[in-house]
This record gives C-alpha cells, sequence and structure tokens, in this order.
C-alpha cells in the first residue's frame, strides 16, 4: 500500500 | 499601466481550466517580459507554473512589475464566456482584474483582486534521469483507460517504452507507447489519477508533452506552445510505498 507524499520533500 | 491582448482566447481557458482545479487563488506576476504565475496546492501535492511571454500576445504593456492576485475560480468562470475567436483584453484598475471580449459584442467584466499574503513559491530544481515526449492525447486516453480498473496511475518509462498501468481489485489496465527517444535508464513512480486528471484539463495547450520521471520521484509533465514563448508545467508529488 502507498501513501501520498508532499513536495515538501522534495523542495530543498 | 498593463494591457495585454490575445487573440487565442484559448490559452487561458484551458491553462485556467486546470489551475482552478488545482489551486484557489493564485498570484500572477506581470513585468515587462510577460506574465507569470507559480502556486502551490493547499496539501502541496501539486505545483503549477504557467509562463506566458509577451510574444504570445497580440499586444502588450507592462510599464512596472505588478502582482495581480485573483481567485481562480471566479476567474474561470468568466474565462468560460469567452468565445473562441473572441479576442481577450486583460487590464486591470485599482481592484479589479478587468477581462474585456471582444467579437460580435464588446463583453466587460471585473474580476475583484484578493489579498494574498505570502509571496509565490519557487519551483524546486530536481534532476531527473529520463525525460521524453509523448501525444497528450495518448495521456488524456490512458487516465480514462486507468480509471476502470483503479484511482492510481503508475507511469513507467524505459529505454524502449512509456507504460501507464494500474492493478485494480476487479482487474489491470495497461497503455504501452514506443517513445523513439533516446532514454538509457528506466524509472517508475506512481501517481494519483485524480491529480494528474486535474493537470490534464489543459488539453487545448499543446499537442505534445514532455514528462520527466524518477524512480518515486514527482511527475514534472511540460506542456509548450509551439512559438517557445508559453509554458504550463506541473510538478506532482508521487504515490510512495510505506
Amino acid at each position: 500500500q502507498e501513501k501520498q507524499t508532499s513536495l515538501d520533500a522534495f523542495f530543498n | 499601466m498593463f494591457k495585454a491582448v490575445l487573440s487565442d482566447s484559448n490559452i487561458l481557458k484551458t491553462s485556467f481550466d486546470a489551475i482552478s482545479s488545482i489551486v484557489d487563488e493564485v498570484q500572477m506576476q506581470a513585468d515587462e517580459e510577460g506574465l507569470r504565475l507559480d502556486a502551490l496546492d493547499r496539501s502541496h501535492i501539486t505545483f503549477v507554473h504557467l509562463e506566458l511571454k509577451k510574444g504570445v500576445f497580440d499586444e502588450y504593456q507592462c510599464d512596472e512589475p505588478m502582482k495581480i492576485n485573483v481567485d481562480t475560480e471566479e476567474l474561470m468562470k468568466v474565462l468560460k464566456r469567452a468565445k473562441a475567436e473572441d479576442m481577450v483584453e486583460l487590464t486591470v484598475d485599482e481592484g479589479n482584474l478587468i477581462l474585456s471580449f471582444e467579437g460580435e459584442a464588446r463583453r466587460k467584466f471585473k474580476i475583484r483582486l484578493i489579498d494574498i499574503e505570502y509571496e509565490a513559491p519557487s519551483p524546486p530544481q530536481l534532476e531527473y534521469p529520463t525525460e521524453f515526449e509523448v501525444p497528450f492525447s495518448l495521456l488524456k486516453d490512458s487516465i480514462q483507460d486507468i480509471g476502470i480498473v483503479s484511482d492510481k496511475i503508475s507511469l513507467h518509462v524505459n529505454e524502449e517504452k512509456f507504460e501507464a498501468s494500474a492493478e485494480g481489485e476487479f482487474g489491470d489496465a495497461k497503455i504501452e507507447y514506443l517513445h523513439g527517444e533516446k532514454i538509457e535508464e528506466s524509472a517508475r513512480s506512481i501517481f494519483s489519477l485524480e491529480k494528474v486528471k486535474e493537470m490534464l484539463k489543459a488539453d487545448k495547450f499543446s499537442e505534445s508533452a514532455v514528462l520527466r520521471l524518477g524512480n518515486d520521484m514527482p511527475l514534472n509533465l511540460a506542456l509548450k506552445m509551439a512559438s517557445d514563448e508559453g509554458e504550463l508545467s506541473f510538478l506532482l508529488a508521487p504515490r510512495i510505498e510505506s
């Protein structure tokens, strides 16, 4: 089962 | 003084069809180069970037940089009233964005400008292992196909093919497309079908889409106008196995 990530983790 | 005239009303209509389904409000930034917008949805899942350079417009004038903050739903309601053959003119006064549609008659709408406290976010710079082009209509068809079996979509690219697929409780679906591009690595990420659908509402912006995919990385989807003067692009956060 996957969960939705947010872009915050990729912003830095 | 800000004035922009556009003979192709579809550009704004199709862009804001997607933008308004992603974010409730936006800050457009106008300067002498053109109009741009960067916005992030409330849950920080989708980032959208629109750039319409001066050359996109039939007439463009902006003496000093300005911010035009609007409610996207209100703007979309007005843009929907533009006919394909109408000339669209954008101007601003003290507290409004003014849209005039010039066709058989001249129809004028004012949309109240709103306060936006935050600064428009800047897009993250990400390095991708793959970049390839696919027809926009193929993406649009793929989400319809996948929607039959699932609410998630797995996007996969390798040296030869681009694949959209999903495994559902009651069945599976897979779309394969030979991309014909030089790709040396393979990449796969999974996304919410609903979120991809929102981005693909912009179906009149460009005939093809440039995709960048990585492994468990955001999807970067860029639509570019043939003239290279306009771009609508999106970043969508992936679903990751927990």
